[in-house]
């Protein structure tokens, strides 16, 4: 069988469907100082399955947390058309399970054309394998 | 803003993928 750590390099959503992958990429993130960009993507994952009675409170934890204050690598990497949509929903007593889903798309496309592929040229990927 | 953080982690992991 194919060892997990090949497997990563398939693609971002091989390893983000293995917990040590994510182990290893989130400690590269760590180093370089963005592991933001991988919490916000399962944040907002966690999002939509997350119960309505809940939703209203963590869709404003999320945005305080990652998108309102404008120098964070999170809120730095997505359209100001997408905060400002969000900004609207965070408002709402019943936020969309969806609220999230641009900007997430956003900062996965930041993470597949940015960090990902250094993160497999890396020597704490290389030192793994 | 503990329990907004709470809510956060338990929502992070909660998208993570289980143990194989």
């Amino acid at each position: 069988p194919t060892p997990p750590y090949l497997k990563w390099a398939e693609s971002l959503h091989s390893l983000l469907d293995d917990q040590e992958g994510i182990q290893l990429f989130r400690n590269f993130l760590c180093q370089e100082g963005c592991a933001d960009l991988l919490d916000f993507w399962f944040a907002c994952s966690g999002f939509r399955k997350t119960s309505q009675e809940k939703r209203a409170k963590l869709a404003k934890a999320i945005y305080r947390k990652y998108i309102v204050d404008g120098s964070g690598i999170v809120s730095r990497q997505i359209k100001g058309a997408t905060k400002s949509f969000i900004r609207d929903c965070v408002g709402k007593p019943h936020p969309d399970p969806a609220m999230f889903e641009q900007a997430q798309t956003e900062i996965q496309g930041v993470m597949e054309e940015n960090t990902y592929p250094l993160f497999l040229k890396s020597d704490l990927y290389l030192e793994y394998t | 803003i503990d329990s907004e953080d709470d809510l956060l982690q338990e929502c992070i992991s909660s998208a993570m993928p289980k143990k194989k």
